[in-house]
């Protein structure tokens, strides 16, 4: 699989690996995908990149690569900004190459990763139609998990259809963070837009949703869609090629 | 006090 900007791939592991240390990549020809829990079980993310989003892209049989997310960031950080990557697997090996090319082509570097032997947990995720679906900036929705994870370690998040609302209390007090619908959408990137079928207000750890931002560099724009009862999803799309997708169980009054 | 949920109940496995 080759990337002309290698930094997407680097993008999306600093999005993974603060939630999951090590997953297993499925590759097949329409692309790779990766579903992993993190330890506690509360969370989950699910990565799709699409071939036709690679610059090349060949895959002749299906094979599932357990890799250390952190190992593969380490590599990854070696990596020049312009640099083009291409990561292959060889038929019967147990490591995985990442090769980086400087973007005029005069320093190359290879690295081996060995591949680990994970038995991952599937969980099958319904599409579901969800109550509430919100697009705002994800710097936006990076800097409000961190307001309020000064005033507490949970954020409630209510929908109407003026716009959704964040709030956190604690010992020190509480906070909120309201923030209206865009109207007059001059730049898309920068609106808040919210589907509304009917209201909804859930609880969610804050610290899952800060790590969940570690993904936004991908994308100016955050999704989150909710439910009453149901899990959150948090969607980061990755242009041309796919998405990377949180889902968090919502915290429930005893 | 609230309680954090794990996935499982919401999802299963497939």
């Amino acid at each position: 699989a080759r990337l002309l900007h290698g930094s997407i791939f680097a993008k999306v592991i600093e999005g993974l690996r603060e939630l999951v240390n090590e997953a297993t990549w499925e590759c097949s020809g329409n692309g790779i995908t990766l579903q992993a829990m993190d330890s506690s079980h509360v969370a989950l993310v699910s990565l799709v990149m699409r071939s036709e989003g690679f610059e090349s892209y060949r895959c002749d049989r299906n094979m599932s690569l357990g890799i250390s997310l952190v190992s593969m960031s380490k590599v990854l950080k070696t990596m020049g900004k312009d640099d083009s990557l291409t990561i292959r697997v060889n038929d019967d090996s147990d490591s995985i190459i990442i090769a980086m090319e400087s973007q005029n082509q005069d320093k190359f570097a290879d690295y081996e990763l060995r591949l680990m032997d994970l038995d991952s947990e599937h969980l099958g995720i319904p599409d579901t139609d969800y109550s509430c679906a919100i697009k705002m900036p994800s710097s936006e929705f990076s800097r409000i998990c961190r307001d309020m994870s000064i005033m507490g370690d949970s954020v409630l998040i209510c929908t109407t259809k003026e716009g959704v609302k964040f709030s956190a209390k604690g010992d020190l007090g509480q906070g909120s963070i309201r923030l209206v619908q865009t109207t007059n959408i001059e730049k898309e990137e920068e609106a808040v837009i919210i589907e509304m079928k009917e209201a909804v207000a859930l609880t969610f750890a804050v610290r899952y949703l800060s790590m969940f931002c570690k993904a936004a560099p991908l994308s100016p724009q955050v999704g989150l869609s909710l439910s009453e009862d149901t899990p959150l999803m948090c969607e980061f799309k990755i242009a041309e090629m796919g998405h990377v997708r949180f889902y968090l169980a919502p915290k429930i009054e005893d | 006090k609230r309680h954090q949920n794990q996935l499982r109940p919401y999802y299963s496995s497939a």
